[in-house]
C-alpha cells in the first residue's frame, strides 16, 4: 500500500509491513503522530512506539500496547486499526478530540517483534521472547511474567521450556526493560492498557495476591462500563475483575507493575474468541474485534481524562 | 519451519474442583508435550490445549480415565495455518 488509507486492516501483516505502516502514518500526520524508538529487542529490532500528541510538554498520557505475546495476532492487527482510528477521529469525535487536546497517547503495536517475526517464519505458535537461556536448549521468556511485581512467586514457571517462564530476573528482557525505562522517565502516564487475546476478559491488578488494590472499587466499576460499551456493538460478552480472581494467580505481570508505579488505571485485555480457533482468529474477525475493543478503550481513556489524579 | 500436521486443539471443561486441580497440573506432565492455549480459570470455564499427534491417543485416554469432558476445537492446526497463510498471500496479491 502507498498510504494508510489503502492499507488492508482486515488482514494480518508481517513485521516489516507493520513497520512500514508506522512510518506512513507518521509521514501522513506529522502534526499529530511521531515515532519513538524506546529500545531494541534481543535480536536488534527497533521497539517502536507511536506518539499521538497535539502539543504541550510531558502531558498526562495513556499507554496502549499490543502483541507482547507474539502469537496473539489479532492484537497487533487491532493495534494497527487503533492507530488509524485515532488519526481519523481526531477533530471529528468530540470525546477523542478532547482527550488528545489534553493528553498524549502512546501505542506500541509490535511489543515483542522478535517473537512476532518468529511466528511468521518458523513457528506460528510462538508466544515468548527469543533470547536464549544459558545452559538450556529452550528459548525465550514470557514477557508477561518478567515484571518486578511479585516476580518469581507462584503463577509463573521456573522452567525455561515452559510458556510461562519468568526469566532469570525481573526486567531481564529488553522488550520489558525498555517499557519500564520509558514509563519511569516519562513519569506522567495515567492509564496503561496491555492487550492480549483470546478469552474475552478485562482485568485489573493484582495477579500475584488476593489482597485487593486500593482503587479496586473504581477499577471494577470502570471495567464494567468499558465491557458494557464493548458489548453494545456485537454483543460480545466479557468477564472482568482482578487477574487473580478472574483467571488465576499470575506473578510478574505487566499491569501489576504499572499499578505499583502509581498508574491507577492499569488494565489488561483478553480480546475476543470465536470459540473455534483460539488465537488463530480468522482475519475476517479483525475489524469487528478492533471496533468493539475501541469502544472499551474510549471508556477507559475518557474516564482518565475526566478524573485527573 | 515448524509445522503442526495432525496437531489438535482440545477444549476441556472441568466440572468440579477435583478436575480443576488435575487440569492445573497438565503443563507439568511433560510426556504429553502440551501447549496450553488457554489455562485453567475455574469450574465450567474451558481450557484449551494443543496436543501433538503422537501423544493424542494417550492424552485422550488420560482425559477419559478422569472423566474429563472434552471436545475437539481444532481438528488439524496446520490446515488452519495453511489457510491463514493463503489468505495473507491472496490479500497481498490484491494490494499489488
Amino acid at each position: 500500500p502507498r498510504n494508510t488509507d489503502s492499507f488492508d486492516y482486515a488482514n494480518y501483516h508481517t513485521l516489516s509491513e507493520i513497520y512500514s505502516f508506522q512510518d506512513m502514518l507518521v509521514a501522513e500526520n506529522p502534526n499529530l503522530v511521531s515515532k519513538i524508538v524506546i529500545g531494541q529487542s534481543y535480536e536488534g529490532r527497533p521497539l517502536n512506539v507511536l506518539k499521538f500528541s497535539t502539543g504541550g510538554s510531558n502531558r498526562p498520557a495513556i499507554w496502549i500496547d499490543t502483541g507482547i505475546h507474539s502469537r496473539e495476532w489479532v492484537t497487533q492487527a487491532s493495534g494497527l486499526w487503533f492507530a488509524k482510528k485515532i488519526v481519523t477521529d481526531y477533530g471529528k469525535d468530540s470525546a477523542l478530540t478532547a482527550i488528545l487536546n489534553n493528553m498524549d497517547i502512546f501505542l506500541e503495536i509490535a511489543t515483542n517483534p522478535d517473537g512476532y517475526y518468529f511466528t511468521h517464519t518458523s513457528n506460528r505458535m510462538w508466544r515468548k521472547t527469543r533470547k536464549p537461556n544459558p545452559g538450556n536448549s529452550c528459548y525465550g521468556v514470557d514477557p508477561n511474567r518478567n515484571w518486578d511485581a511479585g516476580f518469581g512467586l507462584p503463577g509463573a514457571s521456573t522452567n525455561p521450556c515452559s510458556e510461562t517462564y519468568h526469566g532469570p530476573s525481573a526486567h531481564s528482557e529488553s522488550e520489558v526493560k525498555s517499557i519500564v525505562d520509558f514509563v519511569k522517565s516519562h513519569g506522567n502516564i495515567k492509564t496503561f492498557i496491555s492487550i492480549h487475546s483470546y478469552s474475552q476478559m478485562l482485568l485489573y491488578p493484582c495477579g500475584y495476591t488476593t489482597t485487593p488494590v486500593k482503587d479496586q472499587a473504581e477499577l471494577h466499576s470502570l471495567a464494567e462500563k468499558a465491557i458494557t460499551d464493548l458489548a453494545s456493538l456485537y454483543g460480545t460478552r466479557y468477564r472482568y475483575g482482578s487477574i487473580i480472581n478472574v483467571i488465576y494467580q499470575a506473578s510478574g505481570s505487566t499491569v501489576d507493575w504499572t499499578y505499583e508505579q502509581g498508574i491507577k488505571y492499569s488494565y489488561t485485555f483478553e480480546l475476543r474468541d470465536t470459540g473455534s480457533y483460539g488465537f488463530l482468529l480468522p482475519a475476517k474477525q479483525i475489524i469487528p474485534t478492533a471496533e468493539e475493543t475501541w469502544l472499551a478503550l474510549m471508556a477507559l481513556m475518557d474516564h482518565t481524562y475526566k478524573n485527573p489524579y | 519451519k515448524e509445522t503442526f500436521e495432525g496437531h489438535q486443539v482440545l477444549r476441556i471443561v472441568p466440572k468440579n474442583e477435583l478436575q480443576l486441580a488435575l487440569l492445573k497440573n497438565l503443563e507439568e506432565i511433560v510426556e504429553f508435550e502440551l501447549d496450553v492455549w488457554m489455562g485453567v480459570t475455574g469450574v465450567s470455564y474451558p481450557v484449551d490445549v494443543r496436543v501433538p499427534p503422537h501423544t493424542l491417543e494417550t492424552f485422550k485416554s488420560y482425559l477419559d480415565s478422569h472423566d474429563l469432558e472434552y471436545s475437539t476445537m481444532i481438528e488439524d492446526v496446520q490446515a488452519i495455518l495453511d489457510m491463514e497463510r493463503e489468505q495473507m498471500k491472496s490479500a497481498a496479491r490484491l494490494v499489488q
